[in-house]
């Protein structure tokens, strides 16, 4: 899937 | 996660300890600059909003409430503290907020991977990130004697950018779809603020010899 809108960096 | 990006986290934690201590053991908030504090907080409160209605791991959820709670109670203590505002050089902190805050603002509105409420505001968070060592660096220009504490929360700072960048090639190189344009030029562009910095941080480790700016 795309990944952009993930946020998973701090 | 990878070692980069776990090493940069913890780069960054300790950056916000050793300020942390700094300004409760020693009561004194000399040659730190409020404006960058103050902008850090913002940057994480509107980051980390998403604390509420977005779950990724534990890991993360501490991070933010660590970074959130440490970056106010540092706001806290230089503006109200009885003993360590007193030490709050206000003349020489003249950086102005607005002058970084709107054009960040303007933009995470124009320039966003999606025009959502949240994802601006996380953009913005970005933009604002990346210059808001800015008033510290210019502090730290104009404070002829940089304490070794300082130098080292600013120091640990710029090493915490690094190791992003690092974090982001591997993830590139190692993840399907890992593709975050906005979040690499801004954090590139953060960390090359520290370039010059770290000349001068690495002179004065080498000779052994107090940090100090050129004007």
């Amino acid at each position: 899937g795309s990944a952009v809108t993930e946020h998973d960096e701090l | 996660m990878n070692i980069f990006r776990l090493a940069g986290d913890m780069t960054h934690l300790a950056s916000v300890l050793v300020l942390l201590l700094k300004i409760h053991t020693i009561k004194s908030c000399a040659g730190v600059s409020l404006k960058t504090q103050e902008l850090y907080a913002l940057v994480f409160a509107t980051r980390y909003l998403d604390i509420f209605f977005n779950f990724v791991s534990f890991y993360n959820t501490i991070m933010k409430l660590i970074f959130l709670g440490s970056s106010f109670s540092i706001v806290w203590y230089i503006r109200r503290h009885r003993i360590v505002r007193r030490s709050y050089d206000k003349d020489q902190d003249t950086f102005r907020h607005l002058f970084l805050l709107l054009p960040c603002l303007l933009l995470a509105l124009v320039i966003n991977e999606r025009f959502t409420f949240k994802e601006v505001l996380w953009t913005f968070s970005l933009y604002l990130e990346a210059v808001a060592i800015l008033p510290q660096l210019v502090l730290l220009q104009r404070t002829r004697n940089i304490d070794n504490l300082t130098g080292q929360y600013v120091f640990l700072l710029g090493a915490y950018r690094a190791l992003y960048i690092l974090n982001w090639i591997y993830r590139y190189f190692t993840e399907e779809h890992y593709v975050h344009w906005i979040t690499w030029i801004a954090g590139t562009i953060q960390t090359l603020l520290y370039g010059d910095f770290f000349y001068y941080y690495f002179q004065s480790w080498k000779n052994n010899v107090r940090l100090e700016l050129p004007a």
